[in-house]
């Protein structure tokens, strides 16, 4: 099963054209293996990226190069699957029960 | 059935049993019909929901894209709804004398099965791509409506990878076999999760669709409805126009084959959870999507063509 430790999710609010330009660009940096949740469209709707561990100090690198402002969503996003987990494994208990 | 966990999510052998217990429960309203098998041959399970006879018809698809789980969770409440909601409510009685209503609660069931056994975040279906390491192609871009157009990767690596020709996924593949025998769809509705929006055609063109103020009109009241309940926002318009230019869509495909009621729905996640929605939200989310499904079908009812 993948893990996602240490994983995170971005969201940027894009202030201007360029910056969804480069966000554009991101997307096709194959390497850093970021996982778009929203992708970056327009100024009016938000970018959700999920940054894999290995790929976050490059990617704050290249946002704060570029000042591109962003606030953490998830910051564990495993903790988050393992609280999924575990209440789908207690439902099923119940449930069986 | 009572025991069933609504506020849950499940994994899919868990919901297909569902599937059994509602239509043995309500065997006069609900049968359960296999449209095909998946890649991995899984059984693709469609639930009917009709009084007799071969009406004029609604489809609804949920969790087309896998790891979208508030759709699937919303499909298996909605269908419940319906069943318990036939015969207390009048205007459900009144869509069900008119329509049969067609619900196809895990559209993608590999790549559902996939999200709960290896990877959480796996959003399309599992099929492998010749000459390629990765696999699978979105679902969402494989349909025959500006094929391979803008919006869509050619890469088979990519998330939104179209795949190498129009329905060569065989899950697309048995909703459009399904959809064409049948004949008769007067409305086509497609549950995605999570950035609250209600769309129309079309998503390979910026153009307007010949019925856009009507569907615009309709997506309006049915989100005015769907935030009456708990104060959610949604955006409406095209899927072009609100979101991005997108092709090989579903609702395109639907719509350019006559189908005018054509909408894609993206769930809600008005917190910071995006595809991890908490199971606390499943149930505000489906009733809320409800309000606005229903909107829609009594809408379609009431303006045949």
């Amino acid at each position: 099963e993948r893990l996602f430790i240490g994983d995170q999710v971005i969201r940027i609010n894009a202030e201007s054209e360029e910056q969804i330009k480069l966000l554009q660009a991101l997307e096709t940096r194959e390497e850093l293996e970021l996982d778009f949740w929203l992708s970056p469209v327009s100024m009016e709707l938000p970018v959700d990226i999920r940054v894999p561990s290995s790929s976050l100090s490059s990617v704050s690198e290249i946002l704060n190069a570029n000042n591109i402002a962003y606030s953490v969503l998830i910051n564990d996003l495993q903790e988050r699957l393992d609280e999924e987990k575990f209440e789908m494994m207690e439902n099923h208990i119940k449930e069986r029960s | 059935g009572s025991s069933f966990n609504f506020g849950a999510y499940h994994r899919l052998e868990t919901i297909y049993s569902w599937m059994d217990t509602l239509v043995s429960e309500y065997s006069t309203l609900v049968t359960k019909l296999e449209i095909g098998r998946s890649y991995e041959n899984r059984p693709m399970y469609v639930l009917k929901f009709s009084k007799g006879g071969n009406k004029p018809a609604i489809w609804i698809d949920t969790g087309i894209h896998s790891r979208e789980w508030v759709s699937q969770a919303t499909g298996v409440w909605t269908a419940n709804k319906i069943a318990t909601d036939y015969g207390r409510d009048a205007s459900l009685a009144s869509l069900l004398d008119n329509m049969d209503i067609y619900m196809l609660i895990l559209a993608n069931p590999d790549g559902y099965d996939y999200t709960h056994n290896n990877n959480r975040m796996w959003r399309k279906t599992r099929s492998e791509n010749p000459g390629s390491m990765c696999r699978g192609v979105d679902p969402n871009r494989n349909w025959d409506a500006g094929f391979g157009g803008p919006g869509a990767s050619s890469n088979p690596c990519s998330d939104s990878y179209h795949g190498p020709s129009a329905h060569s996924e065989i899950e697309v593949k048995n909703v459009v076999n399904f959809i064409k025998n049948h004949g008769n769809f007067k409305s086509f509705i497609s549950v995605h999760a999570y950035s609250q929006l209600l769309m129309y055609p079309y998503g390979y063109s910026c153009k307007n669709a010949a019925h856009q103020a009507e569907l615009d009109a309709i997506g309006t009241a049915a989100v005015k409805k769907l935030t009456s309940l708990h104060g959610t926002r949604y955006k409406v318009g095209s899927i072009c126009n609100i979101i991005y230019q997108a092709s090989g869509g579903s609702i395109d495909w639907s719509y350019d084959e006559g189908i005018k009621y054509s909408f894609a729905f993206e769930l809600r996640d008005t917190g910071n959870s995006g595809f991890l929605l908490p199971p606390t939200q499943i149930i505000p989310t489906a009733s809320e999507t409800w309000l606005a499904l229903k909107h829609i079908m009594e809408y379609v009812r009431d303006h045949p063509y």
